[in-house]
């Protein structure tokens, strides 16, 4: 009803309004929530999406490299389609009727609003450095799992850059200390691009976890509803072996911390345009996502731990 | 805002681990400024990498020297950066 048009990439100000927008069009079931602020001050807004009670939720975020624009557009597509199908979709339907969900569509937005004014392939955070002429931190390297290890550089001018100490990002701090508080998160996955994975933990390490097999199984029948819509192909496997070993990621802090479906995607791009991804494909690629996460969220919601 | 003028995104397809490491020396040279989009992991994994137009004939002649295979997958970012930018004010204008 707002005319926002998904398909398309959006500045900060308009994806926030939308945002508003949705809580507006929901009230009953969706609402906005600032966990915090980023170090240029700018608010980080999830939305809520609950039926009420205090019920186990699931975690989703987007944009923590702010370049690759396609995961915070596909986080707003999910956002609307998560609302829309509440009390249509009897899948969608059940699942909120049992979790909650909490979406975190953009991530490092000072990196997101740095991307779309002064810098179209910046990925870190903006915060200041002492000592360095350089800025920001890559805040998937910036987590308190292995920080500082393996896969992280401590030049504040490489963009793998992990940072002064493990959380020193607001953006980071904010999400550990919403999560820790919240105390019930049963599920965490992120959304980056590109390349087409499905990853869960160890980064930091390159031991096999004790879920292994139910995390594999698992992330193998997500991979495989998403590739069934438009035949987007994708990897299976802890980040460790199929990209290489990455200290300080989010997926690891969580799982560590004791959600045991933690998750990453990289989503497209499938035809060589790299984080340069053409609008159009907005849409295809939120569609395939949606499949995939739907999967894991059904898995989550009917096996409680 | 920055521009990426001449900038060029190379597909490489490293064969074995000993390219893989010379990858990694390239990774490491920071005044050349590149940028890996996809790094490095496994021999016959695509790498792909964003080159600054100042630092395009050095690491070609390096990719060269190493007998790395390499093709140019991205022949001007900027190219494509201004066909985001248009659309992306396009669509801001039928919104309002």
């Amino acid at each position: 009803s707002s005319g926002f048009n998904f398909g398309a990439y959006h500045s900060l100000d308009e994806i926030f309004q939308e945002m508003d927008q949705l809580a507006a069009a929901y009230p009953t079931l969706v609402s906005k929530l600032q966990i915090g602020s980023s170090f240029e001050n700018r608010p980080m807004n999830v939305l809520k999406f609950s039926t009420g009670g205090n019920k186990p939720a699931i975690w989703l975020d987007a944009g923590i490299h702010s370049r690759e624009w396609v995961t915070q557009a596909t986080a707003l597509w999910t956002a609307n389609k998560i609302a829309s199908d509440y009390g249509k979709d009897p899948s969608i339907t059940s699942l909120l009727d049992t979790m909650d969900i909490f979406l975190l569509p953009v991530t490092n937005p000072d990196g997101y609003v740095f991307s779309q004014t002064k810098n179209r392939m910046w990925r870190k955070t903006r915060s200041k450095i002492p000592g360095s002429l350089c800025f920001g931190v890559d805040p998937n390297r910036n987590w308190d799992a292995g920080f500082g290890g393996p896969g992280a550089s401590n030049n504040p001018c490489s963009d793998s850059y992990h940072g002064p100490s493990a959380n020193s990002e607001v953006e980071v701090q904010s999400i550990v200390e919403f999560i820790k508080s919240h105390g019930n998160i049963k599920a965490f996955i992120t959304l980056h691009s590109y390349s087409q994975l499905l990853m869960y933990p160890y980064g930091y390490k390159c031991t096999k976890l004790d879920d292994f097999d139910e995390l594999n199984i698992l992330a193998n029948s997500a991979a495989q509803a998403l590739t069934s819509l438009y035949g987007t192909n994708y990897k299976v496997g802890p980040i460790c072996s199929i990209i290489y070993q990455a200290s300080g990621g989010s997926i690891d802090w969580s799982y560590d911390y004791g959600i045991k479906y933690s998750f990453a995607f990289e989503l497209r791009d499938t035809g060589l345009h790299g984080f340069l991804l053409p609008a159009n494909q907005i849409i295809p690629t939120a569609e395939e996502t949606w499949l995939g996460l739907k999967t894991i969220m059904e898995h989550v919601r009917d096996h409680p731990y | 805002r920055e521009t990426f003028v001449g900038h060029q995104v190379l597909e490489i397809i490293p064969r074995n681990e000993e390219q893989i490491q010379n990858l990694e020396q390239l990774e490491a040279q920071d005044h050349l400024e590149i940028d890996f989009w996809r790094s490095p992991t496994v021999p016959e994994q695509t790498v792909h990498v964003r080159i600054p137009f100042s630092s395009l004939q050095d690491v070609k002649i390096f990719l060269e020297s190493q007998g790395i295979a390499y093709s140019v997958m991205i022949k001007d970012l900027q190219v494509l950066l201004d066909e985001e930018n248009e659309e992306m004010l396009m669509n801001q204008r039928q919104e309002r």
